[in-house]
């Protein structure tokens, strides 16, 4: 007997795969020394480009866009962070514990420890492990991503409404497809929700230590990773 | 916003910021 066939997936679901933005590379520069600054020079590079692609991205999510251009802006600076974790954890699930910050650029603990990202290494991992436990797939990333940017509490958003409408649409999402992809688990929704703090936590410890970095002036940073970094 | 100027930029129009 076959399986049943899988419901089709919502519309916003569906959506938020196709505008899934491409990989992007770490392409560390072969010309540098091995060491902290080649690693942290590596990621702020890396950081700054998906950030590019970021903005790109949140102007697909359904209703994001007939948001103000302040509200926007508000909500992308308070979750920049959190989408950045979220993708990386998404793309370390297949490894043990390893971080996949790009497809070219895979760090273990070993390699953390010699390139001073060993503090990034232990925060991420947690989150990592969270999601490895859920076995979270890609269609709930996706659906994730764009919670966690509409419910990001800024504490300037003008249009608390409409920010609210985009959380309410994106929330329902999340529930349809549970309900038509897992309706043997009626709590995974909830469950994927619940992933939320952590991912938090875990984006606070990451702006934290590229703020320290920042400060301590030795690793070049381009604008557009300054301009978020200083909105935190 | 000026603060903001290129995350305003990236959000306001599809060129790409001069200083990346």
């Amino acid at each position: 007997i076959p399986p049943p066939a899988k419901k089709p997936l919502t519309k916003i679901v569906s959506h938020l795969l196709v505008v899934e933005p491409e990989k992007i590379y770490a392409m560390p520069d072969p010309t540098m020394p091995d060491g902290d600054v080649k690693a942290l020079t590596t990621l702020c590079d890396l950081a700054d480009r998906e950030l590019v692609v970021i903005i790109g991205w949140a102007k697909h999510i359904p209703g994001f866009s007939t948001l103000s251009l302040a509200d926007q802006m508000s909500l992308l600076q308070s979750a920049w962070m959190e989408i950045l974790v979220l993708s990386i954890v998404f793309r370390s699930l297949p490894c043990e514990d390893e971080i996949v910050y790009a497809e070219d650029y895979v760090v273990d603990e070993e390699q953390a420890r010699i390139s001073g990202l060993l503090d990034l290494h232990v925060a991420i991992l947690p989150l990592a492990r969270r999601y490895k436990k859920l076995r979270m797939e890609k269609e709930e990333f996706v659906s994730l991503k764009a919670i966690a940017l509409a419910n990001s509490d800024s504490m300037h958003i003008e249009n608390i409404e409409a920010v609210q409408r985009l959380q309410d649409s994106l929330h329902e999402a999340l529930q349809d497809f549970e309900g038509s992809q897992h309706p043997e688990d009626p709590r995974r929704a909830g469950k994927l929700l619940m992933t939320l703090p952590l991912l938090r936590q875990t984006a606070t410890k990451a702006v934290q230590h590229f703020y320290s970095i920042k400060m301590q002036g030795k690793i070049p940073m381009h604008k557009l990773f300054l301009e978020m970094l200083e909105a935190k | 916003k000026e603060k903001h100027k290129i995350l305003h930029q990236l959000l306001q129009n599809n060129t790409s910021p001069v200083d990346l």
